[in-house]
């Protein structure tokens, strides 16, 4: 549906493919042989997940989006001090606030336990402790799958309150028969309480790490919807990626899908195609979890816009698996905006859609021929996006440019 | 700070290079 037929400086494209179709595609085969996990999108029709008539619209969960945005900025400021009002469980010390989870997650199965049984998890780069529901449990939300049973696994374990694992996290103190405890309060105040613990995760049927650790959540409400849980891929030792590091190596990569009706995949280890374009990537002490690079450019239809190098040269860029919509600081928003706009003059204006402003009317339209939009990262990566990270289309009649101001960037 | 969220990463293989401390892009990771 996509052709190559304006040069590599456009997309054309096919209308009545714009549209996600309304049965799942064929998987994703697997690139490598090690721990390969398919990836789909929480609300698509590829979501092991049922609650898909509940599914938020588009405006929804761009809204959403920009709560998580928020709460990464706020990590980012170090300004999330604890204000006892938010801790929804009445604990006054939340020992970690996280981002909040928004509504664009993915989501992959993974085996827990021995033997293996299957769960359904958001997963999130922008976090780092793993966990899922567990018996017995004394306010679970439901879920998609019969809650994770300690008891029915032989290799599960508590993590005692003197591990270096339990230390780490500063967690919730210990139960009265030395368990540690563990909280995670999200940014949107979903939470998640329970016993730290130790298990086999499986990520292929013949693929699994022993002694793996996780939260075994006893008390987690929010907005979960029916995921049985989350596994974090953020830079803290606890992360999935870094437990998995000694045996796959230091680093993972996934590939997310071109629509919800289409399947992606998680493959834990850095194994690179031979055409991937690097930039260094970069961390900040006080974000730990999170992954940097260095945004500094941006092309449209080829040409690169006009924008002050200091509008960039400020504290970098998030690259962010729960973030639906890349945000810009508002000037090279602008400047993208205008360029891309000057590209378009042919087509309809449509209302904006939620916190997405430029939007066109392609009814009538057989074809739609559209500039490409390139992120150029330090040290020249040129990263020319898919037509799907171009425009955000809710429907026909509102297709709209995919990006989003940061707000004010001079402050 | 910018964000690059996932609706700009579709399609693409993201490498997390974590050990060399880079981070790669390759087009036509999936469909």
């Amino acid at each position: 549906a996509v052709e190559n037929g304006g040069g590599a400086n456009w997309h054309v494209v096919s209308v009545s493919s714009l549209l996600p179709s309304a049965a799942c595609g064929t998987a994703e085969k697997a690139a490598s042989n090690s721990s390969f996990l398919s990836v789909v999108h929480r609300h698509g029709p590829c979501s092991p997940l049922l609650s898909r008539g509940s599914a938020p619209t588009h405006a929804e969960i761009l809204d959403r989006d920009q709560e998580r945005v928020k709460s990464i900025h706020r990590k980012h400021h170090g300004s999330s001090k604890t204000n006892p009002a938010d801790a929804s469980k009445g604990v006054s010390l939340p020992a970690y606030r996280g981002l909040s989870l928004g509504t664009g997650n993915y989501i992959v199965s993974v085996g827990l336990g021995t033997p293996a049984r299957s769960f359904s998890v958001v997963f999130d780069t922008g976090s780092d402790l793993s966990w899922v529901q567990c018996k017995p449990c004394n306010n679970c939300y439901e879920q998609q799958d019969p809650l994770f049973d300690p008891a029915q696994s032989s290799t599960y374990s508590a993590v005692p309150c003197g591990a270096r694992e339990c230390q780490e996290l500063g967690t919730q103190g210990c139960s009265e028969d030395n368990k540690c405890r563990y909280e995670v309060v999200y940014g949107d105040q979903s939470q998640t309480d329970g016993n730290l613990a130790r298990d086999t995760l499986t990520l292929a049927p013949s693929e699994a790490l022993t002694g793996f650790v996780f939260g075994c959540g006893d008390d987690d409400s929010g907005l979960f919807g029916k995921a049985d849980g989350l596994v974090g891929l953020g830079r803290a030792k606890v992360s999935l990626a870094s437990q998995a590091a000694a045996k796959y190596g230091a680093g993972f990569s996934y590939c997310l899908p071109s629509s919800s009706s289409a399947t992606g995949y998680l493959s834990l280890g850095a194994a690179a195609p031979a055409n991937a374009q690097f930039t260094s990537l970069l961390a900040r002490r006080d974000t730990p979890s999170f992954y940097y690079v260095n945004l500094v450019g941006i092309k449209v239809a080829g040409r690169a816009i006009k924008i002050p190098s200091t509008v960039f040269n400020t504290a970098g860029t998030v690259i962010d698996s729960g973030t639906v919509i890349t945000r810009l600081p508002d000037r090279a928003y602008a400047a993208l905006r205008s360029a891309f706009a000057g590209y378009m003059g042919k087509y309809k204006k449509a209302p904006a859609l939620s916190i997405l402003d430029t939007c066109y009317d392609f009814t009538g339209y057989k074809t739609v021929q559209i500039p490409s939009v390139a992120l150029v990262f330090q040290g020249g990566a040129t990263v020319s996006l898919d037509f799907g990270g171009v425009l955000y289309l809710s429907r026909v009649s509102q297709a709209c440019l995919a990006f989003a101001s940061n707000g004010d960037d001079t402050s | 700070i910018g964000i690059l969220g996932n609706t700009q990463q579709k399609t693409f293989a993201v490498v997390y290079d974590v050990g060399n401390q880079k981070v790669g892009f390759g087009a036509k990771g999936c469909s």
